[in-house]
């Protein structure tokens, strides 16, 4: 058999270095290894793969630096939806949330559609709806925002109003 | 957008996904994060793929099952297939696009067309890597 391997990513892009500052570059590399960590514990204790990789976008989800969950990025309203999904090769059963405001750690709604749904994906409000009937952590829609989204989306607005939107780095589009 | 593939000591493979979308988005945009195929795949015996871009046109392409698809039916490597979506197609489109992918027999292959991509693996030598530039 072969020996386990985990892999993960916190997005990509321009990665600007003056978009943060050198502790905040500090924590999200160690954020990343934590995540690599917590799949790893599980791997190494021979647990499945779907839960090692359930764990590991878990503590990305948690992280302020990366658009997932705590420190995603804001809609046009100044809300967040978020959209997480999960996948087991070994079954090929699948499950997915999209555009759900209340779920803590989305990963984990997508793998409750997985296992205690005959759907492969729930949308919205009744998606929220399905993770609090199940037991999942449910927060207010605030929890996932950061300062610097706010400024992000404040920026965007701004060159909005001025009309210089197509100027908008890859950054400033995407965060 | 965030993600995970990983290969168990059963050979099984897994893959998962988590977005925020990207920034001052319309009410109601749904990317390829959620789309099975499109932003995630796995098939045990071919590879588990989560994908981090403009997701429209990963949605449009199908990306992440088009891994699999150039594994299984024309034969590709991981890094061919991988490499050929981002590097070529994704590419073409004129889109920041990443992807992070492991095979049946633990091979990794993160590949991406922007300065950057935050990244981490521990493969089989145990030994833990963190990137966040090329």
């Amino acid at each position: 058999m072969p020996s386990p391997v985990i892999a993960i990513h916190g997005g990509c892009g321009t990665l600007a270095a003056d978009l943060q500052s050198a502790a905040d570059w500090a924590e999200t590399r160690a954020h990343l290894a934590a995540a690599l960590r917590a799949a790893w514990r599980i791997l190494a204790a021979g647990g499945a793969a779907l839960d090692a990789v359930e764990a590991a976008v878990v503590v990305l989800e948690d992280s302020p630096h990366f658009n997932a969950g705590h420190g995603a990025a804001l809609t046009e309203d100044a809300v967040h939806e978020l959209d997480a999904s999960i996948m087991d090769g070994a079954t090929m059963a699948a499950g997915a949330v999209c555009t759900v405001r209340t779920i803590r750690n989305p990963v984990r709604a997508a793998r409750a559609v997985m296992e205690r749904s005959d759907c492969v994906l729930l949308a919205g409000a009744a998606a929220d709806a399905f993770a609090q009937a199940h037991g999942l952590a449910c927060v207010g829609n605030g929890y996932f925002t950061t300062e610097r989204r706010v400024q992000a989306l404040a920026a965007l607005k701004a060159r909005a109003a001025r009309g210089t939107i197509a100027l908008a780095s890859e950054a400033e589009r995407h965060g | 957008t965030v993600g995970a593939v990983a290969l168990d000591g059963d050979g099984r493979l897994a893959a998962a996904t988590s977005t925020g979308g990207f920034n001052n988005k319309p009410a109601g945009r749904v990317g390829d994060t959620p789309v099975i195929g499109a932003g995630t795949y796995a098939r045990n015996g071919v590879c588990a793929v989560s994908c981090t871009g403009q997701g429209e046109v990963f949605m449009r392409r199908v990306a992440a099952y088009d891994v699999v698809a150039r594994m299984s039916y024309a034969g590709q490597t991981l890094r061919q297939a991988t490499d050929a979506l981002v590097l070529d197609m994704l590419s073409s489109h004129r889109i920041g696009a990443g992807l992070v992918a492991v095979d049946a027999a633990g091979n990794v292959a993160m590949p991406f067309n922007t300065l950057g991509m935050a990244r981490g693996w521990i493969a089989a030598d145990g030994r833990l890597r963190v990137a966040t530039h090329k």
